[in-house]
């Protein structure tokens, strides 16, 4: 049975800072996800970008051209892989998103959502 | 405790087809759902858009002007209200979606989701 987020938690797709939102847009469907980590040039997490966002770009202007800092989220809220899976489930809830990136010390390690968890966990009714 | 899809389903916003991806992507935005209800003229559901197909729209495309029915999905999976919500999840699973409008011989009567699901029942725990 599942425990912890490591348990669980699948790969992230990444991008790069100087990325535009029609670059986003193509990797979200490319790799069928629904968030991707942005990453510095030094490899660090600087934001995530959903559906939601490029929605939102798209609902303002022609926004593929848009550099990515523009419409990303700075603050995100992660997981540890060491984390309980249900207090995973009420900090989702809590704050309106459907996934968290999985990062340590080393960085991001992958990806945590409702979706993962409904797929493993919580449906296996 | 929550049953049937009627005990728990919300309202969905409804766009009519002659209306664009800007458009859509607005009122998605402005009602803070994941899925908007496509109707005709006459006001039967023709079409559902979400979030992915705004974001598929803009990997290919300045799509903001582009008419709904060239994005929109037009094989709709609904729910009626008397419907068993456990039935509903797995239908959400086995489609990969994460909502369906739901629907009886009236039209379109509201919105059941994964996200919905997960804040009213099997997230109780
Ligand atoms: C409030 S949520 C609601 C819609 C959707 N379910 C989602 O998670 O994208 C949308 C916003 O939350 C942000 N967001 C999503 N996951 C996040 C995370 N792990 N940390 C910080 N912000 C996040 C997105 O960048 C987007 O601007
Ligand atoms: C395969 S899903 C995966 C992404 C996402 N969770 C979603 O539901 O949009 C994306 C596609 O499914 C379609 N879709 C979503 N809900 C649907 C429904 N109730 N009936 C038919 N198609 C649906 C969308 O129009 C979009 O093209």
């Amino acid at each position: 049975s599942y425990r912890t987020v490591a348990d669980v938690m699948e790969p992230i797709p990444t991008i790069t800072e100087n990325r535009t939102v029609r670059d986003a847009a193509q990797l979200l469907v490319e790799k069928n996800s629904e968030i991707l980590a942005v990453v510095s040039e030094a490899g660090d997490l600087s934001g995530v970008v959903t559906e939601w966002d490029i929605t939102r770009a798209s609902a303002t202007a022609c926004a593929e051209d848009m550099p990515l800092p523009e419409i990303m989220t700075r603050e995100v809220i992660t997981a540890k892989p060491t984390d309980n899976i249900l207090d995973v489930v009420r900090q989702l809830e809590h704050y309106e998103i459907s996934a968290m990136p999985v990062v340590d010390r080393e960085g991001v390690l992958g990806v945590i959502s409702s979706d993962i968890l409904a797929r493993r966990t919580l449906y296996r009714l």
